[in-house]
């Protein structure tokens, strides 16, 4: 484990009430390493190393603690830090209702997630409507709709010969008025940010819906990548907020630290299982021990 | 140009920096870059680019040896059993499959194994519409293993060269799951043992070092005899593969660089280094 490997450096230099230079160097070299193995960005491995070292050098080793148990804890303490030391939640519109826009990779999780989050705005007795406006994956809509089932919410399909997202708006608006509903979530294809003409479509979809929450579904086994992706959609669209899936295996999930580093957007929600019912609050503190291992 | 360059600890740490960016792993990366140190240090005057070495290096861990659908004379049906975790690209890659054998005057039957996620069993009919190639499938809840072996079975019977089977995604880390899979495997192994099986674990090439996680445990559930990358249109450049191709000594099939069906490339580890390390 990592402490037992900070320790093992420590011992080397006994009899210290300070971290010395030396010791501060070998453990964040160890830190470099259990950070990139843990997918964080290496641009934010690098800043994160830089900016912690001058906080340790010197510190004094905490009461009851060995010297790589104090090195651990401030790391910690940082990445918590970064992480967000509050929750962040879903803003609802002061007038309803409040439109939510998924948007991501392909197979990242927006279709599944959609349907939690009508789940979960169910449960707190809200009317939702589901919008199905991905007309580019076989069966997607279908997909949607049988989650919708599921879950109890109406789904919005395109109508005969429509063929574009954008020439569902009339249609939807006229849906969330006559329904009353106060949630609206529309499901949008995967795409990639360096598509232009997706990300075209993409910025269309938000100047008509101008949602209030345009949230960016990642997956948490996402590598190195994942801050160029997440910083090129917030350029072009603008991310409120962003949900990490698939939590429930055993990925460290590094690409939260570099989102959050880099971004600054607040993770709203993470997705921790297929059923509809696996979505759950983000807890800096659980995140920061998963990715330091 | 490298070669002229003086040999600073900075140029090599720029290297290795390089490396990792592409997700192959600081482990990976710092051995690479240990290894091309060696091999310049036993050079006179080496008269190879250094990052030309570590392509040459990274392009030497792929098996090159042919798949079982390229063996002569072929046995049929070939079958494909394609696994992997959730929202990799697996049935996708499974409908270009049938487009890549179609177009070589192959015939081709689907098996919709994944009897589990909303519209799965759908997204295969009609991946098998829009190629003109049968699709087997039961009702929903259905055991897959019973419509992998189905599939199998109707590939004999209808004198069918290729059947391609696609299953659910599922995270490594599920033991049911994968569970299940040694019993998909099992069951086909075991009814039909003289038929050619491969057994494809589909990769995300946007995936970080969990893909370590994903071979070790899909690999102990089921004899693996080939990857498959996918989503590399993207900025990844599935720099996994290296270490994976290195511990797990399995050749890349293919690989993903789009959603339509011509979006398949069969793998070329030279083009794949020259991709990395640019
Ligand atoms: N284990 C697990 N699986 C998940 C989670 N979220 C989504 N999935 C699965 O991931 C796969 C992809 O999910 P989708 O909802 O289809 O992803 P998508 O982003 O809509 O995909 P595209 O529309 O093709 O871009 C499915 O198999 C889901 O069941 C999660 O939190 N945990
Ligand atoms: N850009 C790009 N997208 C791809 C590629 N391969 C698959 N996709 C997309 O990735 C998404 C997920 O693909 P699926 O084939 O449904 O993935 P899967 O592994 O079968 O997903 P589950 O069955 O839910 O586990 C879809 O939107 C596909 O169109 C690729 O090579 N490039
Ligand atoms: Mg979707
Ligand atoms: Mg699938």
């Amino acid at each position: 484990s990592l402490t037992e490997r900070f320790d093992r450096i420590f011992r080397k230099i006994t009899g210290r009430g300070l971290v010395g230079e030396a010791q501060v160097d070998e453990t964040l070299r160890e830190m470099r390493v259990a950070l990139l193995e843990a997918d964080v960005n290496i641009d934010v491995v690098k800043t994160f190393v830089a900016n912690i070292r001058g906080r340790l050098i010197g510190a004094e080793i905490g009461v009851g603690l060995t010297g790589g148990q104090t090195v651990l804890k401030e790391v910690f303490q940082e990445v918590v830090h970064i992480l967000g030391d509050q929750r962040a939640s879903l803003q609802l519109s002061p007038k309803p209702p409040t439109l939510i826009m998924m948007m991501g990779l392909q197979g990242s999780g927006k279709t599944t997630t959609a349907a939690k989050l009508a789940f979960h705005f169910r449960q707190a007795n809200r009317r939702v409507l589901l919008v199905a406006s991905d007309f580019v994956r076989l069966a997607a809509i279908e997909q949607l709709e049988v989650l919708g089932n599921q879950v109890g919410v109406p789904v919005l399909t395109p109508k005969e010969g429509v063929q574009r997202p954008q020439d569902m708006y009339q249609d939807v608006r006229r849906r969330w008025i006559e329904g009353m509903h106060e949630i609206v979530i529309i499901d949008t294809s995967g795409r990639l940010a360096i598509d232009q003409e997706m990300m075209e479509e993409l910025k269309n979809l938000r100047d008509l819906y101008k949602p209030k929450e345009a949230l960016l579904v990642l997956d948490a086994m996402t590598g190195q990548e994942a801050v160029n992706v997440a910083s090129e959609f917030d350029r072009q669209i603008g991310v409120d907020g962003v949900i990490f899936t698939k939590l429930d295996g055993d990925a460290r999930g590094g690409a939260i630290l570099s989102i959050r580093s880099v971004l600054g957007k607040p993770i709203k929600f993470v997705g921790t299982g297929e059923k509809i019912d696996r979505l759950e609050p983000f807890y800096p503190d659980r995140i920061a021990s998963r990715i330091i291992g | 140009n490298l070669l002229k360059k003086p040999r600073s600890p900075a140029f090599y740490e720029e290297i290795e920096e390089l490396l990792i960016a592409t997700d192959v792993g600081p482990a990976q990366a710092s051995l690479l870059v240990r290894e091309l140190k060696t091999w310049e240090e036993q050079q006179n005057d080496p008269k190879k680019d250094p990052l030309v070495f570590i392509e040459e290096r990274i392009a030497s861990f792929f098996p090159l040896d042919p798949p079982l659908w390229e063996e002569k004379p072929h046995i049929s049906p070939v079958t494909v059993l394609f696994v992997g975790v959730n929202g990799v690209g697996k049935t996708t890659t499974v409908g270009k499959m049938a487009h890549y054998f179609k177009a070589r005057g192959k015939s081709v039957v689907l098996g919709a194994a994944d009897t589990f996620r909303a519209a799965a069993v759908q997204q295969l009919i009609l991946w098998g519409e829009r190629l003109d190639v049968p699709v087997i499938r039961q009702k929903e809840g259905a055991d897959p293993g019973a419509v992998a072996f189905d599939t199998v079975k109707a590939a004999l019977a209808r004198k069918i060269d290729v059947a391609l089977i696609d299953t659910a995604g599922r995270l490594q880390t599920k033991h049911n799951l994968m569970a299940e899979l040694h019993k998909i495997h099992g069951l086909v192994k075991r009814e039909l043992p003289d038929i050619p099986f491969e057994t494809l674990i589909v990769l995300d090439s946007t995936l970080g070092q969990n893909a370590m996680s994903q071979l070790e445990h899909f690999q102990k559930a089921l004899p693996l005899t080939g990857m498959i990358l996918t989503k590399l249109d993207g900025t990844s450049r599935g720099g996994i593969a290296v270490s994976l191709a290195r511990k797990y000594r399995l050749p890349v099939r293919f690989v993903g660089v789009g959603e339509g069906n011509d979006d398949l490339l069969p793998f070329d580890p030279v083009l794949y280094a020259r991709a990395l390390v640019r």
